[in-house]
């Protein structure tokens, strides 16, 4: 299945 | 009168509303001198796919979010991105631009094959978010309650996202007596600006249709966000 994109920028660390 | 955890609480919320903006290399782009209809297209799905990037970027600092189950992260942010953007961007929109510019905007948006039914409410609402002369607080509030909205579809834990939605309406309510002395009716006005957007939001569900039946090409974020194949 596709890798989601929406899930990837939420696990990236939320650049402070 | 607004709490010391209150001020706090809403400090982190403005602070990540002014820090993830559309970067001003992709937002200069829309006053480039070409006019053609499909380039206006590409232009504002290109504007369309950051404002989704910085979306998401600043729902990653409210408050609680990021604890809540990643489905319901996700169900929120396919839910709201529609309604978010467009408050967005009429923020955008009604802020005091360089003169000229709203008008090559306004012109840029008019030429790009969306249809007349569904551009008519979007600059409505564009003219009644300008009309309310929101402070900042008020705009970086209003925007994570939009995207804290329990009764969004698959959403699962709707209490978990009302407890996180609660704080900041209460906070929103304190701001508009705060700033707005004189309208007791102001923080009614602006939640009423949010039952304006989910017409919106539906409109432009109509739109995306009308769009896929004359194979109109989007950005994978897009797609996914917009659930469209």
């Amino acid at each position: 299945e596709e890798p989601s994109l929406l899930k990837k920028l939420l696990l990236a660390p939320a650049n402070s | 009168v607004i709490t010391k955890d209150q001020q706090a609480f809403m400090n982190v919320i403005l602070d990540a509303y002014n820090r993830h903006q559309i970067p001003p290399d992709v937002a200069k782009k829309l006053l480039q001198e070409q006019y053609s209809a499909e380039e206006n297209f590409l232009l504002l799905t290109e504007m369309a796919t950051s404002q989704v990037q910085v979306l998401v970027e600043f729902t990653k600092h409210i408050p609680g979010f990021l604890s809540l189950d990643h489905e319901d992260q996700i169900a929120l942010l396919k839910g709201s991105a529609v309604e978010a953007s467009f408050l967005r961007s009429a923020q955008v929109f009604s802020s005091k631009m360089p003169n000229g510019h709203t008008e090559v905007l306004e012109e840029r948006i008019r030429k790009s094959g969306i249809s007349e039914e569904f551009m008519t409410p979007m600059f409505n609402f564009y003219k009644t978010i300008g009309e309310l002369h929101m402070v900042e607080e008020e705009q970086a509030l209003l925007t994570a309650i939009t995207i804290m909205t329990p009764d969004r579809p698959y959403v699962k834990d709707q209490q978990a996202v009302e407890r996180l939605q609660e704080p900041m309406l209460d906070v929103l309510r304190k701001l508009c007596a705060l700033h707005h002395p004189h309208e007791p009716q102001y923080f009614a006005r602006l939640l009423g600006r949010l039952t304006e957007l989910r017409t919106l939001n539906h409109y432009h569900a109509e739109m995306l249709t009308s769009w896929r039946m004359n194979d109109h090409k989007f950005t994978p974020l897009l797609c996914e966000i917009w659930d469209v194949q």
